[in-house]
């Protein structure tokens, strides 16, 4: 499955 | 976490502090537009569409919810606030942002990570703050004397997403297979449009002057 576009950042 | 991430998101919670203190303070958004203040609220509410389904940290948590809450307060004060909203300058903050808006929501349906509406929202927020300090630097041109507070929160705006750049490069060294090509591009460009305030910030640290936009 695609890893889900991370955005740890703000 | 880096050390460049931090100073970013220090710099841009010191930006927020510092207009918070401008229309606290002084009971005035004179020098302020609130066009960019909306189109802040605008960037944080659809940025942390994640905010109650992902959990990242307390401290992305945290800081998510006072970006929100102060930049919705800040629009408040200056469209309902009995005193403040008086100094607002309405008839020199006129930059029609809405075609802001809707560039930056086209973009976002051809540019994104992924084709979901949290994503497709996610790179809107990113190319809207690229823009969203047009009408604050239009408006710093029309309004000849600008305050130190005023010119000091677009100062830390703009130095926010410059260490962000930092933090992207640092990342992209240190982490295998790291890209942020959206926000990248974008925060280059945001920060590209800061390039004369700089100029002209500088300059007047520099003689000691008041802070001064050629029209």
């Amino acid at each position: 499955v695609e890893l889900p576009a991370n955005h740890d950042e703000l | 976490m880096n050390v460049f991430r931090l100073a970013g998101d220090m710099t841009h919670l010191l930006s927020i502090l510092l207009l918070l203190l401008k229309i606290y303070a002084t009971k005035s958004c004179s020098g302020v537009s609130r066009k960019t203040q909306e189109l802040y609220a605008i960037v944080f509410i659809f940025r942390y569409l994640d905010l109650f389904t992902d959990f990242i940290s307390v401290y992305n948590t945290f800081m998510k919810v006072v970006f929100i809450a102060s930049s919705l307060a800040i629009v408040w004060c200056m469209r309902f606030h009995p005193v403040v909203r008086r100094s607002y300058d309405r008839e020199l903050d006129t930059f029609r942002y809405f075609f802001l808006v809707g560039a930056s929501f086209a973009l976002a349906l051809i540019w994104h990570e992924k084709f979901s509406v949290q994503e497709v929202f996610w790179a809107f927020s990113i190319y809207l703050e690229a823009v969203a300090i047009l009408p604050q630097l239009v408006l710093l041109q029309r309004s000849g004397n600008v305050d130190n507070l005023t010119g000091q929160y677009v100062f830390f705006l703009g130095a926010y997403r410059a260490f962000y750049i930092l933090n992207w490069i640092y990342r992209y060294l240190t982490e295998p297979r790291f890209t942020r090509w959206i926000a990248g591009t974008s925060g280059v460009v945001q920060t590209a449009l800061y390039a004369d305030f700089f100029y002209y910030y500088f300059i007047s640290w520099k003689n000691n002057s008041k802070l001064k936009l050629p029209a």
